[in-house]
């Protein structure tokens, strides 16, 4: 139910031994996990350059396997941060 | 800044290295920048540093120069609300604040509208620019942070400011942040972050991770006052960023009060609720309200010609407005209506133009700036120092209103605001300042520089010590001299992260080391080396702790410093082992355990540790506090 969707970020630490890591890898996780059903749009962003992660629109239920997933540090709702 | 910088004794003539100061690299993640502003003139800059690896996101109306190297836009839903400027250009103006605090260059004879006259310059106004703008008109979500943070690292900045963050605590790995500054610190790069506007309460501050610099709001010297002028010539001093001359010409003046808007009476309506006064019987008036409102909040008043507002809250916390206006105390507001209910004649009060003051007993924490305890670690004291905060004059975007409210017509280049993410970018300045002399200097010891050496604030006028200015005030010019300075690695913090209750599986996905963790006790938080001691503890518990540090001899050569324990608490025993440390190398690292023994009998006991070697005095605060 892609209705019931809400965007977060998937925080997966550094890139292992300095491989980056990239949207389709991250893509391909996301599958393996969720299921082959997953759409590639639904991966909003992939952070590559300084560090591991993804921003996704996942269901909870997807958060909930794509929290157990194999080098996921959190998985967080993407919040709105204000200026001070 | 026309004043902010010399009130701390960093004068326009201080040393400089200018050639490694062109070289550092200030990220700035904030709404953007508006290239155009005279403190981003780069005449006289060279090309980019050899070191940037950043990029510009060019447009029709947008391009970078050789003091903005880099701008770049993060809006990762593709939505952009109206009205807001695609491109890195800041339709808001804070962003462009807060560059032009850490690195505008000198623009002499800067005003807000005749207010505030001076130079305007930022701390390192040799420095480049790089601006990632994450906050759009409704607000920063955590995406664009971490997307911007990716950039900013990799791109090969060397410091990062964030005048931003979220409205409560999270877990150092549920917060976007805290995340971002842990890679940036990874690859030896600082981030000063702004602790929040939600203070005086306590445990209200919301960047507090132990490996960013977190900084609170302090008052300078200067102070803006707006004198109220009553019918029958008493005049009265208020306080608000009045830019409006009315020429002492003399208005009606109407009490809110008086005016209620069916179905609410008097007790609503003099609070100045939207759609509370009626508004046909303020226009072309002056209308007394009995609170403070924000700026936006005058349309509860639209066609009145000016705000009185009269309550008991801070001074320090001023606006300004679409119109006329000035904020009084409660016994000038008194007196005030007094005169409404009394005069014979119809009551008439003019709004004079702000001028500037001295401010007694600076610096002091600003009400609103957000206090400690830290919320997820109370043994890491923070905030961790303060910086100039209160009424800022500094760059601003010539499109957007300089009160924020959409009424306000005013247009300027520069305005006057207040608020944490003023005095982040001031400390990250002074941090850039010291990486100008010390460039191969750690995250942490850089930290700890600014943190040893900050001017101590008073905590008879603070009440809220520590948890209101952590060390203190900045000390740009000392803290490039600091004698010893507290380093921390990546290491530290993973041993930390570890008595923090993260694994060890998990920390080497984070630090990508084959670390592992020693101790899972929450006890290493005592360990970490950092610059300052907190205690958290209970007042029926006695105590007994003790804290490991290595200092790391950064000034002379050779140095004896003694430990000076500043104590007045004799419910507390405070002792340092060894108490002398003699050094015979510069870089060598010598370390000691601090003991707190006793009970604690106040919320907060505060005292502190100073190693002297005659020419240099390295002071940690010591906080022991009553937990909750």
């Amino acid at each position: 139910n892609y209705d019931s969707q809400k965007t977060y970020i998937v925080y997966m630490g550094s890139h292992s031994k300095g491989k980056v890591s990239t949207s389709s890898h991250h893509i391909r996780l996301l599958k393996e996990t969720i299921g082959s059903s997953f759409p590639p749009h639904s991966l909003l962003h992939s952070f590559k350059r300084s560090f591991n992660g993804f921003v996704a629109k996942l269901t909870e239920a997807e958060v909930k396997k794509v929290s157990e997933m194999e080098g996921v540090i959190s998985v967080f709702p993407n919040g709105k941060k204000q200026l001070h | 800044t026309t004043r902010s910088w010399d009130f701390m004794g960093f004068s326009e003539q201080v040393k400089r290295v200018p050639a490694v100061e062109s070289n550092v690299i200030v990220g700035v993640l904030d709404s953007g920048i508006w290239p155009e502003s005279p403190s981003f003139d780069h005449a006289g800059y060279g090309s980019p540093p050899a070191k940037w690896k950043g990029s510009c996101e060019v447009s029709a109306n947008f391009s970078c120069n050789n003091k903005i190297i880099g701008a770049r836009s993060y809006r990762s839903n593709g939505e952009y609300p109206e009205g807001d400027i695609k491109g890195p250009r800041d339709s808001d103006g804070h962003g462009t604040h807060t560059a032009s605090i850490v690195a505008g260059g000198l623009v002499r004879r800067a005003s807000m509208l005749g207010l505030g006259l001076g130079t305007a310059r930022g701390g390192v106004p040799s420095a480049r620019i790089a601006a990632y703008k994450v906050c759009w008109s409704d607000g920063c979500s955590d995406a664009d942070i971490l997307a911007a943070f990716d950039d900013a690292i990799a791109d090969g900045v060397d410091i990062i400011s964030g005048s931003l963050g979220g409205s409560g605590a999270r877990d150092y790995f549920n917060d976007s942040i805290a995340i971002g500054s842990f890679h940036a610190m990874k690859k030896g790069i600082l981030t000063s972050l702004a602790v929040g506007n939600n203070g005086p309460d306590f445990t209200t501050i919301v960047n507090f991770s132990p490996w960013s610099l977190s900084v609170a709001a302090s008052t300078t010297d200067r102070k803006f006052e707006t004198k109220v002028e009553l019918g029958d010539g008493r005049e009265f001093s208020g306080v608000s960023v009045n830019t409006f001359d009315i020429k002492g010409k003399q208005i009606p003046l109407v009490y809110a009060g008086d005016i209620p808007k069916a179905p609410f009476d008097s007790s609503v309506s003099r609070l100045c609720f939207e759609n509370t006064v009626d508004l046909k019987l303020v226009k072309g008036k002056i209308v007394v309200c009995d609170s403070l409102t924000v700026p936006g909040g005058v349309v509860a008043v639209k066609g009145a010609v000016g705000i009185i507002m009269q309550d008991d809250s801070s001074h320090d916390d001023t606006n300004s407005f679409p119109i006329p206006a000035s904020h009084l105390g409660p016994k000038a507001g008194a007196l005030v209506l007094s005169y409404i209910n009394s005069t014979n004649s119809i009551p008439t009060a003019t709004i004079k133009k702000s001028t500037e003051r001295k401010r007694k007993r600076a610096p002091s924490v600003a009400s609103f700036s957000s206090r400690g305890p830290n919320p997820i670690t109370p043994n890491i004291l923070k905030p961790d120092l303060s910086g100039p905060g209160v009424e800022i004059l500094a760059a601003w975007s010539p499109v957007s209103p300089p009160s924020g409210a959409e009424e306000d017509n005013k247009r300027v280049l520069y305005n006057i605001i207040s608020g944490t993410s003023m005095a982040c970018p001031h400390v990250t300045a002074a941090a850039a300042y010291v990486k100008s002399f010390h460039p191969t200097w750690s995250p942490s010891a850089l930290k700890s520089a600014l943190i040893t050496t900050a001017f101590p604030m008073s905590p008879k006028h603070n009440p809220d010590k520590e948890f209101g200015y952590g060390a203190g005030h900045i000390n740009p010019l000392g803290a490039v001299h600091p004698g010893l300075i507290y380093d921390a690695s990546e290491i530290d913090y993973v041993q930390f992260l570890c008595g923090q209750g993260y694994t060890t599986e998990l920390l080497q996905l984070v630090s990508e080391d084959n670390n592992t963790c020693s101790s899972n006790n929450s006890d290493t938080v005592f360990d970490l080396n950092y610059p300052s001691f907190a205690l958290s503890t209970n007042i029926s518990k006695p105590i007994n702790q003790v804290y490991k540090r290595t200092v790391t001899n950064v000034g002379s050569k050779y140095a004896t410093y003694k430990a000076t324990v500043i104590n007045p608490w004799k419910n507390l025993e405070i002792k340092v082992n060894p108490s002398v440390l003699s050094f015979k190398n510069l870089g060598e690292k010598q370390s000691f355990e601090v003991t707190i023994r006793g009970k604690i009998r106040k919320d907060i006991e505060s005292a502190s540790l100073v190693w002297d070697d005659g020419k240099h005095k390295v002071r940690s605060p010591i906080t022991v506090f009553i937990a909750n």
